[in-house]
């Protein structure tokens, strides 16, 4: 593919159904156009909740920050595109530590971000726990959905103070569920649904209306007392633990039928071709007998 | 067969709730691990040994199998795979463990700057070669010298079936050194 020169980045990479444009200045995501008319503004950047002196501490069974909102790791990313024609990207670098490209496919109907995070520095706190947050215009009025069996998808709302007049001791981790394959929000009125789907399985939530989070990656110098006794503080070749991974944003009309198929059922189908991806056998060549083969 | 048995018991003792949600000590995870990958091992000489029943007319005469070993690379999340980037030519073959037809975004490491692909018909298949991101290159623990990735779409694979691709990297050092040159230039 050929690497455009800073000067003349064109800030948005389309295939035959999707345009994805990034803002100019800061480099991050800004809207997702599908080419039958649906478009949903969307921003995406990496933030990270740190842990602090506070008593109780996260660790391997538990979620306590010492916020309730994390941390943006930047405002702006430097970024250049590829493009080809089977594979187009935007590669952003949000810091030494994340970098991420926004892919587009020939054909599909999907945007993939594909983000490598880590080494996770450490130094200034006891840890950071780091999430992939999408922001849209969707009014989703507090309700979202996940898959927790990657079968059926079962509604969840977020608590908060102001909901109801409950105490609630973990307000962010009391909004944390499993996505085994899918995290979706929709508007009531304008029937627009947006799903990311996960390459593995991790907690989100919505924690403000619209708004989609997934947690990629822990880095932690804490214990939650719970009985491991150990820092999540995993090394590898000396260094913190890397993590590389892809989530898939697709969105639609929900209330309108493809070749007979919801929304919902699209959103399965694509989870479930996902999860059974085909799987790659190599053998060499020069033994072959390419005629009769 | 003992290498089923393997992976069965491997597979069983990490749906165990402390591997799944990663609550267990870390030498204990790394056990995890070392059995799982041991038992996968096993298995991929198994596998290679039934491909080889399901692709006899590849080698020999249709009544023999032909010897042929099959590999998986484990390393393809890092861009690595020490069989791709030390072939002259290699058949790629694309297992669809679905049950409806499917298609397969393929990205391998590359090495070489022009490749032939071919797919059972004897066609060729349009490749586009993306540069690796920095990030990639510089994974802790990545020993391999691509530095770009092969694509290609495989499609119309069969439900529970496979279809297959033959690759041949056309090499020309002086014009991969170049752009390698170039490459680490532009990617400090």
């Amino acid at each position: 593919g050929k690497i455009e020169a800073e000067q003349e980045i064109i800030p948005f990479i389309s295939n035959e159904y999707i345009k994805v444009t990034v803002d100019k200045v800061t480099g991050l995501l800004e809207s997702i156009q599908h080419v039958d008319g649906v478009k949903i503004d969307v921003g995406q950047n990496f933030y990270y909740y740190a842990q602090g002196q506070q008593t109780l501490q996260s660790g391997a069974y538990s979620f306590r920050p010492d916020r309730q909102r994390p941390v943006a790791v930047t405002d702006k990313v430097a970024y250049n595109t590829i493009r080809g024609s089977l594979v187009k990207e935007i590669r952003q670098r949000f810091s030494d530590w994340i970098t991420q490209i926004i892919r587009l496919y020939r054909g599909e109907e999907f945007v993939e971000m594909e983000w490598i995070i880590g080494p996770i520095p450490i130094g200034t706190d006891l840890g950071k726990e780091v999430v992939s947050l999408f922001t849209t215009n969707i009014t989703s009025n507090g309700e979202f959905f996940t898959d927790s069996n990657s079968r059926q998808m079962m509604r969840r709302t977020c608590w908060n103070e102001s909901a109801n007049n409950q105490q609630i001791k973990k307000p962010i981790a009391a909004c944390y569920y499993p996505v085994t394959s899918r995290i979706c929000i929709h508007s009531g009125n304008a029937s627009v649904e947006m799903c990311v789907l996960v390459d593995r399985t991790e907690g989100g939530t919505s924690y403000n209306d619209g708004e989609i989070e997934l947690m990629v990656h822990r880095r932690l110098l804490t214990d939650d007392g719970f009985g491991l006794e150990e820092t999540l503080n995993e090394e590898s070749y000396g260094v913190g633990l890397v993590v590389k991974g892809k989530h898939r944003i697709l969105f639609g009309n929900y209330r309108q039928e493809v070749d007979d198929q919801t929304f919902s059922e699209r959103m399965s189908l694509y989870s479930r071709k996902w999860q059974y991806e085909p799987w790659l056998f190599l053998t060499s060549g020069e033994k072959l007998n390419r005629r009769k083969w | 067969s003992y290498e089923l048995h393997l992976l069965r018991h491997a597979v069983s003792l990490v749906l165990h709730h402390d591997a799944i949600t990663g609550t267990s000590q870390q030498h204990v995870a790394s056990d995890f691990v070392r059995i799982l990958s041991e038992a996968i091992d096993a298995c991929t000489k198994k596998v290679s040994n039934l491909l080889s029943y399901l692709t006899p007319t590849w080698g020999g005469s249709r009544r023999t199998k032909n010897n042929q070993q099959f590999v998986i690379c484990h390393q393809l999340n890092m861009s690595q795979c020490r069989f791709t980037e030390n072939q002259e030519s290699m058949l790629l073959l694309v297992y669809n463990p679905l049950s409806v037809k499917t298609y397969h975004h393929v990205r391998l490491p590359a090495i070489a700057l022009h490749y032939t692909i071919r797919d059972f018909n004897d066609e060729e298949v349009e490749y586009q070669l993306v540069p690796l991101p920095a990030a990639v290159i510089n994974l802790p623990g990545r020993s391999s010298t691509a530095i770009q990735e092969l694509c290609f779409e495989a499609e119309n694979i069969p439900p529970l079936g496979f279809t297959a691709y033959y690759i041949a990297p056309v090499r020309d050092q002086l014009e991969e050194n170049e752009f390698a040159k170039k490459f680490s230039k532009s990617n400090p």
